[in-house]
């Protein structure tokens, strides 16, 4: 038996939101610490891995290991029908071929059942070593998604360049070019607009800004994002999970890392 | 133009 309630159920409307046109199928790996979920998108480019903490929940069980393969675009559509403020509980039994979705309204005298059919999907996992950076840029997500989006409208990859004056992000193409430069900067009052750098060593690479342009979909998860690159290796683009409850608390229940190959020069 | 490279390139199967 598997359950597990979320008080706020928009933040598996904005997970969805943020996976749903990468991955289309994926299996959630359910434990007694939590859900996870492992796909790459259709060209194999990039990966998303998403954590959610068992204690993030308002209730958690999972009594044995189970893995939920499903269409995301469907449990998507499904999740369209649950109100911002409903509280959602996924409830899968053993070996059974289907999950069901309970929302509740917070009137209490409404609840939704929805089901959905699990799929058995062929796993591809794989392995993250864990990995020190070079350089790890924490930034506002709304800015990282505009320098994406703007610098998309000049090229189809970005060029990130650490120095230690900052960081640049520029793209080149047959219109011209453009770049934006962030340096470090920090405040009390507003520390979702810090830019925090720190850096080894300066690095340079480049990476399409189609697939980065698909991990902004997850600015509405959380105010900050975080930067991990390496040379010769994937870019890491991290957003925690917060779920902001009434009392405008905000609790850290997970992320989201997205994994990006870089390109490289012949 | 730079190549674009495979996300199983970096880290193998699980």
């Amino acid at each position: 038996m598997f359950e597990a309630k979320l008080d706020r159920g928009i933040v598996l409307k904005k997970i969805l939101d943020a996976i749903n046109q990468l991955v289309n199928e994926a299996s959630w790996e359910c434990t007694s610490s939590g859900m996870s979920l492992q796909a790459m998108d259709t060209s194999h480019v990039s990966l998303v891995a998403v954590n959610l903490n068992g204690d993030g929940f308002s209730k958690f069980r999972c009594d044995r290991n189970m893995v939920l393969g499903m269409n995301l675009v469907n449990l998507s559509k499904i999740l369209k029908c649950a109100g911002n403020d409903d509280k959602v509980t996924i409830k899968a039994a053993d070996g059974d071929d289907k999950i069901k979705l309970i929302f509740e309204a917070p009137n209490e005298y409404e609840v939704s059942q929805y089901e959905i059919k699990l799929m058995n999907l062929d796993a591809e996992y794989l392995g993250i070593p864990e990995t020190s950076y070079n350089v790890t840029v924490k930034m506002p997500a709304a800015k990282f998604q505009r320098i994406c989006r703007d610098l998309n409208q000049i090229g189809d990859a970005v060029t990130i360049s650490c120095t230690k004056s900052g960081v640049d992000f520029s793209a080149t193409g047959d219109l011209g070019n453009g770049s934006v430069s962030l340096s470090q900067n920090s405040s009390f009052d507003k520390p979702e607009d810090n830019v925090t750098i720190s850096m080894q060593e300066p690095l340079s690479q480049t990476f399409a800004l189609k697939y980065l342009n698909q991990f902004t979909k997850a600015t509405p998860l959380c105010s900050q994002v975080t930067l991990s690159l390496s040379p010769d290796v994937p870019l890491v683009v991290e957003y925690k999970i917060i779920e902001e409850n009434e009392e405008d608390s905000k609790n850290e229940i997970g992320h989201i890392r997205y994994y990006l190959a870089p390109k490289i020069d012949d | 133009s730079a190549n674009q490279t495979k996300i199983e390139h970096y880290y193998g199967l699980r």
